[in-house]
């Protein structure tokens, strides 16, 4: 089996997957190869591939789904914000990713509020004000070098008291492994309690991406991810990553730059790509 | 960790001594593993583990605990030959003006590169002006604005303009009236897929000729690195490249591919968010922490 499942592990890298993760994926391959009856009839490639594929089904459709318009019907009976936060290292898209969705929401009648968390990278109160604009959205912001905790609060309250049914909160990029800015993230998450949290990736990102995943998800806890770039001639690997790592989600794919390039999140389309 | 699984399948092989098929492969098995961990191009990585078997097989290596070094140093001898061996400056004229303009894929780090190169290059006596001919990204302008009024460096840009070669034309003509003698033009990020952004790349670079163009690659990048800087190579005459993020948990071996697809060197890597969080890139230290 071991022989047989060596060249799989480098389908898995070459299609852009985590070499941790297509370790592991590899172990779940040979576990279910052991347990298979052979039917006469498939041939041994065939039964390879059939283990490979369930195998990444079972990643890919993790147990938690969520429905996100379904999720906002529930908080509006309750008459609370959805508070969503957005986080992740530099220049993944989560700015963007914010605009997208509060676009996503107004089409769906849905009212949003951004709130302008990232109070330490320069133009980013800009940038956020900029797409509110666009999207014809409210932003609350304060000023660069604020508390990135209170602006988001502020938001919170701000949408409490005129019944807006999500905010959307930005927050600066940062590594996983600066302390100081994971610690920073925390106060937020503990200062404002977010409803969803939501991890950011970019899908031409390698073998950090797990390291990613699985600091913010100890530090900070995921309930989704978004990833985004998937326009860039990718194979997807970076999915099945992210997936594995967290065992959460994927709430929504980036494709492009425009506000409706926002795509529901299709596993079929990764393991064609995966499967020769 | 990376670098001790590797050391380990080191000393296994010194010990076991060249006939050990066996301790050939696991050697060969953890340094593909290694290099992969790292991003490292899957056709590289293959080529570099085949090389350094001809290499340690074939040489008359010394025994013991010297032939154990002699392997990692074939190792890293093959790396750095991808990367080069010698410094590489950035183009400076020093009898007329120079344009630089940086180029790359979304969220690389472009616009905060600029700024750290506009730092760098005014430490070495020049007068520096940037230009930005991003007029699509919302708050490129502020952004670089920004970066730039820490240290004093005058910005053009004009996001109404929908035209990015006029909009680099009028700041460069601009700057070069003022007397600025080194002009740094940033451009929105693209990727090999928007082949409408690529021919405007291309337009922008045939009409202004700038003196060098900086392939600004993210560190994290993995496995679709090489393609992607290929592509950027092939449609216009990248000179070099930089290198960000750094400073997190990525070893840049996506970098490295991209530098032998363009065929170009590193020149600089970008360590930290802040504008001096640039530092020249020196071939040893990058493929040490690559290795682990
Ligand atoms: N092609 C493409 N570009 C994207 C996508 N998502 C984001 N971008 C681009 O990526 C760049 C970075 O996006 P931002 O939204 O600023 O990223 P960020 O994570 O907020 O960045 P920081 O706040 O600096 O950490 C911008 O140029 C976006 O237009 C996507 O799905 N496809
Ligand atoms: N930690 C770290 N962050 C960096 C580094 N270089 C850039 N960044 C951050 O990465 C993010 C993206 O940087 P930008 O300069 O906006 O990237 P860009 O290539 O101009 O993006 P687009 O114009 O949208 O294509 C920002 O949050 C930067 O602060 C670096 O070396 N280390
Ligand atoms: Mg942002
Ligand atoms: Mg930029």
């Amino acid at each position: 089996i071991k022989k047989v499942i060596h060249p799989l592990k480098d389908i898995l890298i070459q299609n852009e997957v985590a070499v941790v993760t297509a370790d592991k994926i590899c172990e779940s391959v040979s576990d279910k190869l052991l347990n298979v009856e052979y039917k006469r009839m498939s041939s041994p490639k065939s039964l390879i591939l059939e283990a490979l594929r369930s195998s990444l089904l079972e990643i890919l459709q993790p147990e938690e789904t969520i429905d996100l318009l379904s999720l906002v019907e529930e908080y509006k009976k309750k008459k609370q914000p959805l508070v969503i936060a957005f986080f992740g290292i530099n220049g993944v898209g989560k700015t963007l990713s914010i605009a997208k969705l509060g676009y996503y929401l107004k089409k769906n009648d849905i009212s949003s509020v951004f709130a302008a968390s990232d109070t330490f990278r320069a133009g980013s109160i800009q940038q956020l004000e900029q797409h509110a604009k666009k999207v014809g959205v409210k932003i609350i912001s304060q000023t660069y070098g604020s508390d990135a905790a209170a602006v988001a609060f502020d938001a919170v309250s701000h949408a409490s008291a005129k019944g807006i049914d999500v905010v959307l909160i930005d927050t600066a990029g940062r590594m996983e492994t600066n302390k100081n800015l994971m610690a920073e993230l925390q106060k937020l998450d503990r200062v404002v309690e977010p409803d969803l949290k939501i991890f950011v990736g970019d899908a031409l990102t390698g073998n950090s991406l797990v390291s990613q995943a699985e600091l913010f998800n100890s530090k900070i806890g995921i309930d989704a991810s978004i990833i985004n770039k998937m326009d860039a001639d990718v194979k997807g690997g970076a999915t099945i990553s992210v997936v594995h790592a967290t065992r959460k989600p994927i709430l929504f794919i980036g494709v492009g730059q425009k506000y409706n390039d926002l795509k529901p999140f299709i596993p079929e389309q990764i393991i064609k790509n995966v499967l020769p | 960790t990376l670098g001790s699984k590797l050391h380990k399948a080191i000393s296994n092989f010194i010990s076991g001594g060249v006939a050990d098929k066996e301790a050939i492969k696991q050697l060969k098995n953890e340094m593909l593993r290694a290099l992969l961990e790292s991003d490292v191009d899957f056709e590289i990585a293959n080529k570099v583990v085949s090389e350094v078997e001809k290499k340690s097989l074939e040489k008359e290596l010394p025994d013991g605990l010297s032939r154990k070094k002699s392997v990692i140093s074939i190792i890293h001898d093959e790396l750095v030959a991808i990367l080069g061996k010698k410094h590489y400056p950035i183009t400076i004229n020093h009898d007329k003006p120079t344009i630089i303009m940086l180029i790359g894929i979304q969220g690389s780090g472009k616009t905060t590169t600029t700024a750290k190169i506009a730092k760098y290059i005014k430490k070495r006596g020049k007068k520096v002006a940037v230009v930005t001919a991003d007029n699509w990204r919302p708050g490129a302008y502020e952004q670089l604005q920004q970066l730039c009024s820490q240290i004093d460096v005058p910005v053009y840009g004009d996001p109404e303009n929908k035209r990015t070669v006029k909009i680099a034309q009028t700041g460069i003509k601009k700057f070069l009236n003022e007397k600025y003698n080194y002009i740094i033009l940033d451009t929105a990020g693209r990727h090999k897929e928007e082949k409408d952004l690529l021919n405007e790349m291309n337009d922008l670079y045939s009409k202004i000729k700038p003196d060098e163009v900086i392939l600004v690659i993210d560190g994290n990048l993995g496995q679709t690195a090489y393609k992607q800087a290929k592509a950027f190579a092939e449609k216009t005459p990248v000179g070099s490249i930089i290198v960000t993020k750094l400073d997190g948990s990525a070893k840049g071996g996506g970098a490295l591919s991209a530098a032998a697809a363009a065929k170009v060197p590193i020149k600089f890597i970008g360590n930290g968010e802040t504008i001096d969080d640039l530092e020249e890139f020196n071939p040893t230290s990058f493929v040490g922490r690559l290795l682990g």
